[in-house]
């Protein structure tokens, strides 16, 4: 299981939350406008958080952001 | 299998419950407005209790809180 | 496996019940109308029971209670 | 695998019968107008009988009873 | 995989047969109308014999008997 | 898989054949008409025989024989 | 898997090709017509050749032979 | 998987060639028109090889070959 | 998973291709117009090359080549 | 899963991140315009980032990125 | 999983590239027009690169290159 998240504006950013007994962040990760972050739900990451205006693309559907 | 919580207002909150014959809040989480929380269950998630005004993405198809 | 429950009033309860020989009420969540919970079955819990007026989301299409 | 019964009447029941090479009642659970009952086959269930009003939610579609 | 069968009358039998290389009755359920029955294949039974006027849901469709 | 044989005259057979380097009659089963016989492969049975007026639910379809 | 053979007219034949390096006739079953076979691959059968009027009911859909 | 083969004249011919590092013929099965041939890919069999007019039923669609 | 060549010309090559850190030659095929050839990726072949004029079934959709 | 990138322009970039308790990139790929990029989710990359002018295809799409 | 390359010009060229955590090329195979190479993601392969006038054929759909 993947997502994936397009960048609508500069500064949007996506945090990894590590899985297992505490919930921390572990990965922020900045893009730029137009740049594209595709990532998997790993032993290390179960649960993540988006800021800013972007396009987030999931088994769900295409949610906007911001 | 993960869910997808987008906020449609400030302070909506998503909770973790534990897995295992206690069911105890493990973690809160809370979103302002236009974040987008994305998060699996776990070893140490088997429930989520979600609080405010959101649009919650599951299998089940698009649903509205708050 | 998850369910989700919606609550359409204040006071909705869902009880799980135990997996194994016995079938006992080991939790029972109360939900304030517009909230949301979201559970699986697990090791713990194989039946679910569920009171008030809410919406449930299973895989068997939405059903609604009370 | 999971069934959903909602029941349409007070005192609609369901059964659970045991696994095995015996085939025993072992569970009896009694719903009032408007509950939910969801329950999965387990190890110790491997069918389940049902009586009273009820509208039963399965993967062969929705069937009323009574 | 499980089947479901409503009893259309009174008197609606279910028989369970023995897995293995003898093949026995081991359970006969009898069915008020309106009742219903769902049982899955196991370890103890791999084959099914309906008597009376039912309907019965399988994954090939549904089925009247009788 | 299973598959499901609906008789449509009294006296269909239905016959099971050994699994393994032989191919033997294990077990004839015998419906009048209305009766319904549901069974499995098996590690007993990887062959099936039907005679006389019936319908043959199978993944492939229905089946009219006779 | 299985298939499903219904025979067209008497004498329809289908026989079993061994598993392995060799490559033989371990069965041959003769229907008569209206009778129905249904036959896995199993540990002992890799191939089969039917001859003979009839229709052969396959995951690639409906075959007349002869 | 299988496939299956009818000949469409006398002297269709179907090859198995050996899997592993050799591909060599280890079975050749000659079908008079009408006939069929339903062959699985095995431990021994890893390619196929077909001349005179068939159609050929895979996956893939149906093929008519020669 | 299999592909399926059939040649629409004499003379169609279908090679095969080995398995791990190096990419060689393992077998050629040769077909004459008309003749099909079914093989599957196996332990000893991850790669195959296609010269002349055919069509190839693959999951992808049909192909011409040459 | 594998995703695959068509560069539009020269200098498109892909980054693969590390999989694991770190997120580090370890390889960046650059693309000239009409390129192909296809690559899969493995022990060592569980992270993509894209810059520049490009499509990417996904299991939830076409995504144009820069 | 495999891709399939139709080479639409001579000197099409298929890269393969390592797994693990170095990224190196180990193959590259040269296509002349109307040649077809089908390869697979393997132990040795986790991403290719393709260059010149081609159509590749994925599992997210046909993508001209070059
Ligand atoms: N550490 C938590 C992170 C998490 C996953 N899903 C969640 C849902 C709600 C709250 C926290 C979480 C876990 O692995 O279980
Ligand atoms: N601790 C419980 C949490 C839970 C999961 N599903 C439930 C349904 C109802 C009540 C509690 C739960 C368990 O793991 O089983
Ligand atoms: N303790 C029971 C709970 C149960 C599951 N499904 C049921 C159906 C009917 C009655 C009880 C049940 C079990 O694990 O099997
Ligand atoms: N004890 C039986 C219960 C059962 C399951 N399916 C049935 C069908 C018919 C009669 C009984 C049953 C068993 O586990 O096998
Ligand atoms: N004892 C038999 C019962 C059976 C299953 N499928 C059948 C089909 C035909 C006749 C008998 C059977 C077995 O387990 O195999
Ligand atoms: N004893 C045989 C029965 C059989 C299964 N499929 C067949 C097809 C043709 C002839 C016989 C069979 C076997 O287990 O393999
Ligand atoms: N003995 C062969 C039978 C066979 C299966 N598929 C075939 C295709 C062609 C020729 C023979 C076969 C095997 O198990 O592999
Ligand atoms: N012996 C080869 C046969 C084969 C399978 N697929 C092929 C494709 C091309 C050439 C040969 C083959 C193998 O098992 O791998
Ligand atoms: N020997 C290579 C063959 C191969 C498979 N897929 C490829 C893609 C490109 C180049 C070579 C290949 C391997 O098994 O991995
Ligand atoms: N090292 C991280 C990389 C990662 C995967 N998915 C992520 C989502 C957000 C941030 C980082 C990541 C991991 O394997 O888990
Ligand atoms: N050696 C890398 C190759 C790779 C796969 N996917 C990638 C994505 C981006 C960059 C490199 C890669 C690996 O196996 O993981």
């Amino acid at each position: 299981d993947y997502i994936v998240v397009k960048a609508m504006e500069n500064g949007v950013t996506i945090v990894g939350l590590t899985r297992g007994k505490d919930t921390k962040f572990h990965h922020s990760e900045k893009l730029d406008k137009g740049e594209l972050w595709i990532a998997q739900f790993t032993e290390n990451t179960s649960a993540m958080k988006i800021r800013g205006h972007a396009i987030v693309y999931t088994k769900h559907g295409e949610i906007s952001t911001g």
